[in-house]
């Protein structure tokens, strides 16, 4: 492996996509760099957050010919996409000429390619061992892909071990909190379906708060315990004791958000407390007054919303906007009727930004994904709210589920996340 | 796979050495006029055969022309500083 000498000195980077690939869905490509970016993720302390809009520290971009950078790219075939060291920007190019595809034999596989640039825009040059991913040449698609050994020390010398991984990828979850594992940690076992994921399904699935952690990790926490995400449901192992995991922190929380500087903030009442890695900040809790003026104690749910990294907060029918780097924070003409955030309820659960670079929210059960581009809730097939149970947690729904207003609500068979 | 630029001849064979940082950048302009030895041509390309894992003869034989013909990261193998390295405009 080679190191090209430049490097992030944070552990937590941010990506946006500001150029989509014509020939494939928005959402397949947000899949597929996410899992690119997972790849680096697994094996050293580094995590990546999508965001849609606002200042980065990778931008990625769909280009075909010369495109500004005085790098053209030529056609189909030939170079299939570039990207700059750290130092240099660390922004990622893919020639929008190629056939992009996934888990397809045909064309160029999306996730490899970006998996190898992102290794640049990480710091890492062409290595000469032939199996490794940072070797400079195509191999075609690989559907069991895994980091070579070589790409493994190579990332590691810039960025550290995982907490829990030593030097392979195989493990593709980790244990949490990180840095934790050798804390007794109370697990739970409802009894139910053996997943841990009865208190959240169906109707009386109604939850406290959900959010992305540091690890960029979803996680749900409802009365004294909380639950993993994993791809299509909780983790193995949950639901685990909040009290038991998180320091200082009280069961029934009101509002939880991980900010863009990788700490998470939890708010209850009229307090909030801060975590740096999982782990309590000195002096915390503190009262919202102290960090959060102009906020409402008892809030219903808080989140950074996907459209402009703002933090907005909720409560009832109202909602405020939250801006760090304004003074003061919170304008005088907030707070304003959750009413222009069109199609969504009042008096909701939860709401946070999911690492799809999607804000989600979650009332009764029920969820909305919000279009931050046309300003209101999305349209999908099938529509909008959706059971939460059924496509967040695994739930076995049965094949119908009465609404409270007594009509039928047909579900699929569950089989994978939104 | 398509290969936009393959190279056959000793003068892409070249041009490519060049843009990966195994030649002077300064020959991927042919227009330059720039000289090269032959031996500095022969090296680059024990070089690139190194670094690709082939059979290092410093020819350019058809092996060493199907991997330069390959797909491929555009980012330069041989990463040099100063004015040689990627500068984002």
């Amino acid at each position: 492996y080679a190191l090209q000498g430049s490097r992030w000195r944070v552990k937590q980077l941010t990506y946006s996509i500001t150029k989509y690939p014509s020939a494939l869905k928005t959402a397949d490509v947000d899949r597929e760099l996410a899992k690119a970016f997972q790849v680096w993720e697994d094996v050293t302390e580094l995590t990546f957050v999508h965001l849609r809009t606002g200042k980065v520290h990778i931008e990625i971009r769909f280009e075909s010919g010369e495109h500004g950078d005085g790098d053209a790219f030529d056609g189909t075939g030939g170079t299939l996409a570039h990207a700059y060291f750290p130092i240099y920007g660390g922004d990622a190019h893919f020639d929008e000429s190629e056939t992009w595809t996934i888990n397809s034999y045909k064309g160029t596989n999306l996730f490899q390619v970006a998996a190898h640039e992102f290794g640049h825009s990480l710091g890492l040059s062409h290595s000469d061992v032939r199996s490794a991913l940072m070797a400079p040449f195509y191999r075609g698609y690989e559907p069991n892909f895994k980091l070579d050994n070589d790409d493994v020390v190579a990332i590691q010398q810039l960025y550290g071990k995982s907490g829990n991984v030593a030097t392979t990828t195989e493990t593709s979850s980790r244990p949490l909190p990180p840095g934790r594992a050798t804390t007794p940690r109370v697990s739970f076992d409802d009894g139910s379906n053996g997943r841990g994921n009865a208190e959240l399904c169906g109707s009386e699935g109604k939850i406290d708060t959900m959010f992305t952690g540091p690890d960029n990790k979803a996680y749900v926490f409802k009365g004294e315990k909380y639950w993993k995400l994993e791809a299509e449901a909780v983790a193995p192992g949950y639901p685990r004791s909040i009290r038991a995991d998180w320091e200082g922190l009280p069961g029934n929380i009101d509002a939880a958000f991980t900010w863009t500087n990788g700490r998470t903030y939890f708010f209850k009442g009229s307090r909030y407390w801060r975590y740096t890695n999982f782990e309590l900040d000195a002096d915390y809790p503190k009262d919202l007054s102290e960090g959060f003026a102009g906020v409402p104690s008892n809030i219903d749910t808080a989140l950074v919303w996907s459209g402009n990294g703002k933090i907005y907060f909720f409560k009832g029918s109202q909602y405020w906007r939250f801006d760090p780097q304004q003074k003061p924070p919170i304008k005088s003409t907030y707070p304003k009727d959750i009413s222009n955030w069109e199609g969504l309820p009042n008096s909701l659960d939860a709401a946070f930004q999911f690492t799809n670079g999607y804000s989600y929210f979650f009332k009764n059960g029920q969820y909305w994904r919000f279009n931050d581009r046309s300003f209101k809730v999305d349209e999908g097939q099938p529509g909008y709210p959706r059971p939460a149970g059924k496509w967040w947690f695994g739930c076995d729904e049965v094949n119908f589920k009465t609404r409270p207003g007594g009509s039928k609500l047909f579900v699929d068979r569950p089989h994978a996340n939104d | 796979h398509v290969d936009a630029a393959p190279v056959s001849t000793d003068t892409q064979a070249m041009m490519y050495l060049a843009r990966f940082g195994y030649l002077d950048p300064a020959l991927q302009n042919p227009s330059s006029g720039a000289l090269i030895s032959g031996d500095s041509v022969r090296r680059a390309i024990i070089d690139f055969q190194s670094f690709a894992g082939l059979n290092q003869t410093g020819i350019l034989d058809p092996e060493t022309s199907t991997w330069m013909s390959k797909p491929r990261c555009g980012v330069r193998d041989r990463v040099g500083a100063g004015s040689s390295a990627r500068r984002k405009r």
